[in-house]
């Protein structure tokens, strides 16, 4: 399977595409899930809308719990997502664990929550656009971002 | 390398598989 920790800075390179407003450069940044809900209302602003995003803290500042509540809303959306709009639901094996990340900004929980956002851009309406942007990374992102995909596309394997 | 199959290089396989990708149907609930 693909190194989590690896997936997790290349996921982070192509995150930086997105532009969103909160910072977007360390795991650390992505601890609190502000710039991971910015990207996922660019992804399908029809169900990570406004309302949506208003309900994630904007300024959780070290308050762990209060990162873990955003992660918790974001992880909760992502599966309703999988399973109603995109038809496959998560495998409980692909689920990240919150906690880690809003604690410790764990980058290998860190690579599972974003393998799942990238599973939303490459299946989503807009996926054309967000499967051109990927192709314009640099080789080595783009292999790891093929290998994350394929894992997720393996479903049926333990 | 006799072996090496002609588009097997690893912009080939990328180019490859992020268009087999794009031509995939948009995943719906049935």
């Amino acid at each position: 399977s693909v190194d989590k920790a690896e997936l997790c800075g290349s996921l982070l390179t192509w995150l930086q595409t997105f532009h969103v407003p909160p910072p977007c450069t360390s795991p650390q940044d992505l601890s609190s899930g502000l710039a991971i809900a910015y990207v996922l209302n660019q992804i399908d602003p029809s169900w990570f809308n406004e309302a949506w995003l208003q309900g994630i803290s904007d300024d959780p500042g070290p308050n762990w719990r209060l990162k873990v509540s955003n992660l918790k809303k974001i992880l909760q959306s992502l599966m309703e997502y999988s399973q109603d709009v995109l038809g496959h639901p998560i495998l409980e094996q692909h689920l990240p664990d919150v906690n880690l990340i809003g604690e410790f900004s764990d980058p290998e929980e860190l690579g599972k929550l974003l393998q799942l956002v990238l599973d939303c851009a490459i299946s989503c309406e807009k996926k054309q656009e967000h499967i051109q942007r990927i192709m314009t990374l640099e080789e080595s992102v783009q292999h790891v971002v093929m290998k994350a995909i394929q894992e997720l596309m393996t479903k049926d394997t333990p | 390398d006799p072996n090496m199959k002609v588009g097997a290089t690893s912009e080939g396989v990328l180019a490859n598989f992020f268009n087999s990708l794009l031509s995939k149907k948009t995943g719906s609930p049935g």
